[in-house]
């Protein structure tokens, strides 16, 4: 694992998230199930909280687009780049964008959005790409069975060098 | 930028594969568009993309390291800028 920068993280263990739009190709209660089950398996494994809200200003703001979108890193239509995210800070930092020119699927099908989306809430929380093939930090996507998943050690070191370990009460 | 990635001219790649190569690395590995024009750093360059992915370290356009240039992927840097 290793990280964005060494001072990138956020200084509150409770965060939030606001889903700023929904891709057509899943239905909503769907995107809302997936992107709260991939926060979890970082919440799982750290202190870290995760509370959406639907209005406002969200830590991390997650949304849907294609080509140029808002920032400067357009995206490229369908396959190649499936979607980025800005480490933790104010403004665009925390944010993920995901392609929406992408098939998203909650299946094996095409391309999964809760492995990437879970991926994508790494760099938000402050990891940067890994170069274990078998991290979820790795930077190309490969499917993986999702039932019941369990995030990967590296990836586990890594969070909880940032933020510490989860307090069993 | 320049007009293409250092390969071994035997190779069979094309130049569609080595523009797309290109942009690859300028988008992931941060090729520095002046030093560039001569093709030694654009080759240490793609050395460093190959040692990320643990591939063969050649710093010329193979048919493995193309095909982990080809898969979907993450949009976020591996080298930031």
């Amino acid at each position: 694992y290793s990280f964005l920068s060494s001072n990138s993280k956020w200084s509150t263990n409770k965060i939030t998230y606001r889903i700023v739009n929904y891709t057509p190709d899943l239905t909503v209660a769907d995107v809302d199930q997936t992107i709260a089950k991939a926060f979890k398996v970082w919440s799982d494994v750290s202190p870290l909280t995760f509370t959406k809200i639907n209005s406002g200003t969200a830590d991390i703001m997650i949304s849907f687009g294609t080509k140029s979108h808002g920032d400067l890193f357009p995206f490229d239509g369908p396959s190649g780049t499936l979607a980025h995210a800005f480490g933790p800070g104010s403004d665009i930092g925390g944010d993920a964008h995901f392609d929406e020119d992408e098939t998203w699927t909650t299946t094996s099908r095409s391309i999964n959005l809760f492995l990437v989306a879970a991926h994508e809430f790494g760099h938000a929380l402050g990891l940067d790409h890994s170069t274990n093939p078998s991290a979820l930090m790795f930077p190309t996507y490969s499917y993986v069975p999702t039932e019941r998943y369990k995030l990967p050690t590296d990836d586990v070191n890594g969070i909880q060098a940032l933020y510490g370990k989860r307090t069993v009460i | 930028l320049p007009a293409a990635v250092p390969v071994n001219p035997k190779s069979e790649n094309n130049e569609g594969d080595f523009q797309f190569a290109e942009g690859y690395l300028n988008r992931f590995y941060t090729i520095s568009t002046v030093k560039s024009r001569s093709r030694g750093p654009v080759t240490e360059t793609l050395k460093r993309m190959q040692s990320f992915f643990k591939l063969n370290v050649t710093g010329t356009l193979d048919r493995e390291t193309m095909e982990v240039m080809k898969r979907p992927r993450c949009g976020v840097p591996d080298v930031a800028k």
